[in-house]
């Protein structure tokens, strides 16, 4: 009674229907089993010490981040080719998970804004999964689209790291996507687009995927990063629509899951539409 | 046939403040502009390569009008070709290429007015469709932005998402014939139930 589980394939997903979250990605064929939540929040951006964030600087302003909702209402599509969880965390962030037939990744469409700020609060708003990992600081992320790169939290092997900003000092570019492992498993997540990442806890990935803000950062632009888009004289935050795909494998086996996804991604197909009676088309 | 437009839109935005997003709103505006107009010279290359692909006829190809449309606001559920009514005897064509050199099965997913469609591939086999409702975010953002970026308001919204499973060999393209189902019903399209909303 307490889990709503989609996927009608090896992989499937399982929700606590009390707080229709994620809670869990098992793949039968494989065996590996991951308990992981994922959920929304954003960093407060600091806007009057000093350094402001802005275009060029991401700067949280020191809190830890807002949770968007602990708990969200859900609604459950199932069908051959694929089943849906539809998730409202609040008015301005929505998401769409999916798992098709024949495929071994968690699909999760988020559609954010228009944020408001309303409150001249800057809002920088992340996906966070959390898995029981040990992963002792450690996490990979893609170096420009290639290979992926071992990280550690506030640590560099060549020379002593002091880290002064614990959050945004462990955040990478992220063009491919971010993975962490354990000796068991590997959580894998791959990006539709360019996109910030980091871990900032063991076990935890956060990618920041839109960021709206109140102030400029003093460093050269003289704008707030404030886009927005307007109709007429309504002029609303700009919406983000997009992807990104979850992954769970044994350890060591992700990496050929992440090449070719990740470039399956990049390259989706390409779809043209026309209309044609279909003998005449056969004919041709 | 050229993408021109689209080689000197990314040869401006070489700028730091392109590839960063650092550059003042205005500049920003202009640098989607002209990869905009990259992007649909694009389309209309491709549009035609297609049409000589799929038309084997001798017409020489650089002058073929091309049988296709593409869908940039495809993820918003904003597609005029595949909202038009299928009527009989007409059917929405999809080619869909994929330009990479491994086989690729993906389920595709289209907005249509109806869930009464069947789809077949290039053999005329049925393949299996699956139908659910276009979500209400969705038809929202749809709205506020095909007006923003189109500057049109259409009257409604498509209905359905339509799924299909297309197999794509590398650097290949395939057929998909989607018309209307002769009888209510038919065996391949399933039209998904909402669970009662938790």
């Amino acid at each position: 009674k307490e889990t709503v589980e989609i996927g009608s394939g090896n992989l499937k997903a399982s929700f606590s229907s009390k707080t229709g979250q994620l809670k869990r990605l098992y793949n039968s064929k494989t065996g590996v089993d991951v308990p992981v939540q994922q959920s929304y929040l954003w960093y407060r951006s600091s806007s009057n010490f000093g350094q402001n964030s802005g275009a060029y600087i991401f700067r949280p302003d020191g809190s830890s981040p807002v949770i968007v909702a602990r708990s969200v209402p859900i609604k459950v599509i199932r069908g051959p080719l694929v089943d849906e969880i539809h998730q409202l965390f609040n008015s301005w962030i929505s998401q769409v998970i999916r798992i098709y037939k024949d495929k071994e990744h968690v699909e999760l469409e988020f559609t954010i804004g228009s944020i408001p700020i309303e409150d001249s609060v800057g809002k920088e708003v992340i996906t966070k999964m959390t898995a029981n990992m040990a992963t002792d600081k450690v996490f990979y992320t893609d170096s420009n689209g290639r290979d992926f790169l071992k990280r550690v939290r506030d640590h560099r092997a060549d020379w002593d790291l002091n880290v002064t900003q614990h959050v945004a000092g462990n955040y990478y570019p992220v063009n491919l996507g971010m993975y962490i492992t354990d000796n068991k498993s590997e959580l894998s997540v791959l990006v539709d687009r360019a996109t910030g990442g980091a871990s900032i806890k063991d076990g935890e990935i956060e990618l920041m995927l839109h960021r709206r803000l109140v102030a400029d950062d003093g460093r050269g632009v003289g704008e707030d990063l404030e886009e927005t888009v307007c109709v007429g004289s309504t002029c609303d935050g700009l919406t983000v629509r997009g992807n990104y795909y979850m992954g769970i494998h044994k350890n060591g086996d992700g990496s050929r899951w992440r090449r070719t996804t990740g470039q399956e991604i990049y390259s989706p197909l390409v779809l043209a539409f026309g209309h044609e009676n279909q003998k005449e088309w056969k004919a041709s | 046939f050229n993408t021109f437009s689209l080689g000197d839109a990314l040869g401006v935005m070489q700028h730091h403040d392109a590839v960063t997003g650092t550059a003042k709103q205005h500049t920003t505006d202009d640098y989607a502009k002209r990869l905009a107009i990259g992007a649909s010279e694009s389309e209309a290359v491709v549009n035609s390569a297609l049409s000589c692909l799929v038309n084997s006829k001798s017409s020489p190809c650089s002058t073929t009008s091309s049988l296709f449309n593409q869908c940039q606001l495809l993820n918003i559920s904003y597609c005029p070709p595949t909202e038009e009514d299928i009527t009989e005897g007409k059917n929405l064509v999809v080619v869909a290429y994929n330009p990479l050199g491994w086989n690729r099965t993906d389920v595709i997913k289209i907005p249509v007015n109806n869930a009464n469609l069947i789809v077949k591939d290039s053999m005329g086999n049925l393949v299996e469709a699956q139908f659910i409702e276009l979500d209400n975010i969705t038809r929202k953002l749809r709205k506020f932005y095909v007006e923003a970026y189109l500057g049109i308001s259409p009257k409604s919204a498509p209905k359905y998402w339509l799924y299909f499973q297309a197999s794509v060999s590398p650097l290949g393209w395939n057929t998909y014939f989607i018309s209307k189902a002769s009888q209510k019903g038919s065996s391949a399209s399933y039209v998904a139930k909402m669970d009662i909303p938790l």
